[in-house]
């Protein structure tokens, strides 16, 4: 939306309501840190700041578009808007945009389809001329989170929207994740150079190695290579699939002694938040007595020149494929990761190879759950796919379950669903298990962890929920499941399932990188958002402020100072004091149903009043042109007799004369 | 009576649901479907 006013300070202010689903208050949260790694935007609790954005519970999904700067703005999260891409659309919406077909320029890239849209609904398939809307010098973009699906408002079975190029036909409508040219606008609109909490990527696709320096101290060294004799042959960025391309980093334990160590130290980073998750591919077909230890290197005052951490290491299991690993790390102070290559005691005929390295400020996912040879053909084969058995940090024992959804024989969707299972720590758990939130995201293999769009959904526990046979559905797997057996023989208790049949649509599966190679990577974990359920604590609202009317807002300062001509201006009714030609005035609170006028917004309006002043207005004003037509006629009528008795005297005097 | 194994609850109730569906669902006829109007330089005349 044009106008610099509809912009939001940053970071900006925002209030969960408490009629907010616990479900939606911890996915309004994640969604917020997907703003934070792709973009400049942030995002603070209300502290009290003039204009801030009420999270709350209606029916429906919906938003203000852009900053209203009212005080309150209302943002609703009803029933199943509990959707992490839902809840980054409408937050959109909130930032400033229209919805990706009401572009000025919509008409060069699809038809709307008239006859197919339901009566009285062709009011959604709006266009905006550039006079009210600016895309940002960005080419139109099937793949935004905010364009509407081929369906959107159809009556009958037809596509609403068709694209002029075939192929985005069932691009449009995505629900994953913002799309690059989504990104590319929200950062231009606030003028973001950077990002909030992305570290690093690199795909050692360059020879500078991203910065990288081989260490000091070591006897060995990691090469920057295409490929490896011993494998890999290819790197995990291309697979292959660009020749002359597709390097990675690696350290081969095939020659040496045991012990040789090869040192990779990433270049410095500076850490504003305290935690980070460094993810990585690596491909490790040595012995298994070699290693691939994670040290930081962190400097402070106390020590200038770096002390090393050890973190983690990876060892043992050696496989002929490219495997996922996270750490996370909670460093506060300036460092580098270091990457260790350790030759172990034994033959090796390979070592470790290293790509695709993703760096940020945020926290690590639980769990990886690496499906291989995740085709058409083995999903359909093996039916439902269970994860192996995992516990959340607080002992609950669970497993999720993949399957395909749809009629045989046919492209599939993917199903999700989450299970209790009986564990060790089941005596000493609360049951029913409460407010836990398990997080199921296929990751998009992206190697820019910033252009990913990965698929998520998040469902949380509730205590109070019942089963079709009357038990807690989140009771004692022991108690409320059915008995399963491992393949190892191990006897456990599934609890029933929580998830959807509409996880990812068959054709969204197969794009991007969900399946790079073949492997689709799960990111699963559940954490316990219990705090969700107490109160965001409410400030004493500020009744004065000045809005930068014109200004837009910088990313990095936040929101307005008081002016002094406002302060003791006395705005009532949570209204706004602004300078208006160096004068203070009042800017009154807006809903839809009701709003404040006067000097200092004392007093209410509500739309039933102005229905009722319209009313009465009416019925007064042609009360009164009614008296004063049947004046204007009465005085015409008593004229008129009065000229018509003239007019016969007259004659009579003028026949008198005659005779 | 105990669950049975494939006992699911599906969120979705089995459906694609996009936010559209969902507040055509809920009875509302918001602005392009999920959007409020307030300010009169967006309101349409």
């Amino acid at each position: 939306i044009i106008g610099d006013r509809y912009r939001w300070p940053i970071p900006v202010p925002y209030f969960l309501e408490d009629s907010l689903e616990i479900n939606a208050k911890a996915l309004v949260l994640e969604a917020f840190e997907r703003y934070r790694l792709k973009t400049c935007i942030d995002f603070k609790p209300w502290e009290g700041e003039p204009n801030y954005i009420s999270v709350f519970k209606d029916s429906g999904c919906y938003s203000y578009v852009g900053n209203l700067r009212q005080g309150k703005q209302q943002l609703s999260l009803g029933v199943n808007c509990d959707r992490i891409a839902t809840i980054q659309h409408e937050f959109l919406h909130a930032l400033g945009f229209w919805h990706e077909q009401s572009r000025a320029d919509r008409d060069d890239y699809v038809t709307i389809v008239w006859d197919r849209i339901l009566p009285g609904r062709e009011h959604n398939f709006n266009v905006y001329d550039d006079t009210r809307s600016n895309s940002l010098n960005v080419p139109y973009d099937y793949t935004s989170v905010m364009h509407y699906s081929k369906t959107a408002f159809q009556n009958g079975s037809e596509p609403t929207i068709v694209t002029k190029i075939d192929a985005f036909s069932d691009v449009i409508g995505q629900r994953m994740d913002f799309s690059d040219y989504d990104l590319e606008k929200l950062n231009r609109l606030y003028n973001c150079s950077s990002s909030i909490s992305f570290m690093d990527s690199c795909t050692f696709e360059y020879n500078n190695i991203c910065g990288m320096i081989q260490g000091t101290g070591d006897n060995s060294d990691w090469n920057h290579v295409l490929l490896s004799a011993a494998g890999p042959s290819n790197d995990h960025t291309h697979l292959g699939n660009c020749k002359d391309s597709g390097y990675y980093m690696h350290f081969s334990t095939s020659t040496g002694n045991a012990g040789d160590k090869a040192l990779l130290e990433s270049r410095l980073f500076y850490p504003k938040r305290g935690f980070q998750c460094l993810e990585f591919f690596y491909y490790y077909n040595g012995n298994e007595n070699d290693a691939l230890n994670i040290w930081i290197r962190e400097y402070t005052e106390a020590s200038p020149n770096g002390t090393l951490t050890f973190i983690t290491s990876i060892k043992g299991n050696p496989a002929e494929y490219w495997q996922l690993h996270h750490v996370s790390l909670n460093v506060k102070n300036k460092f580098r990761v270091v990457f260790e290559g350790v030759k172990g005691n034994g033959p090796s005929n390979g070592g470790f190879a290293i790509d695709d390295i993703n760096f940020s400020e945020a926290l690590c996912p639980h769990y990886i759950w690496h499906i291989r040879n995740f085709t058409h053909e083995s999903i359909k084969e093996n039916g439902r796919i269970y994860s192996p058995p995992l516990y959340s940090k607080d002992g609950y024992a669970y497993q999720v379950q993949v399957r395909p959804n749809g009629p045989a024989d046919s492209p599939y969707d993917l199903a999700i669903y989450f299970h209790l299972i009986s564990g060790a720590n089941d005596d000493t758990l609360q049951w029913p298990c409460s407010l836990r939130q398990a997080k199921m995201e296929l990751m998009d293999q992206n190697p820019d962890i910033r252009k990913r769009m990965s698929n998520q959904r998040s469902i949380t526990t509730d205590p109070t929920q019942v089963a079709s046979n009357g038990d807690l559905f989140w009771d004692k797997p022991a108690k409320v499941g059915t008995s399963v057996t491992f393949p190892n023989g191990t006897q456990f208790f599934r609890g029933p399932g929580y998830g959807t049949s509409a996880f990812i649509s068959h054709d969204r599966l197969h794009s991007r990188d969900f399946l790079k190679g073949g492997d689709a990577f799960f990111l699963l974990s559940v954490e316990d958002v219990s705090h969700l359920s107490a109160s965001q604590p409410t400030p004493v609202p500020t009744t004065t402020t000045k809005p930068p009317v014109t200004d837009i807002p910088s990313p990095t300062k936040p929101g307005p100072d008081v002016p002094k001509e406002c302060e003791g201006f006395g705005c009532k009714n949570d209204g706004v004091c602004v300078l208006e030609n160096e004068k203070p005035v009042c800017r009154c609170k807006v809903t839809k149903d009701w709003w404040y006028v006067g000097d200092k917004c004392e007093r209410k309006v509500s739309s039933q009043d102005t229905l009722v002043i319209a009313v009465s207005s009416s019925v007064t004003i042609f009360a009164v042109m009614l008296i004063i037509t049947l004046t204007s006629v009465l005085c015409l009528k008593k004229k008129h007799k009065k000229q018509i008795a003239k007019a016969g005297k007259a004659q009579t005097t003028e026949n008198a004369y005659t005779f | 009576v105990p669950l049975q194994d494939n006992t699911e609850i599906d969120v979705d109730g089995g459906k694609k649901l996009d936010i559209f569906d969902i507040n055509e669902g809920a009875g509302l006829d918001l602005f392009e479907g999920d959007i409020i109007l307030a300010d009169t330089n967006q309101r349409n005349s």
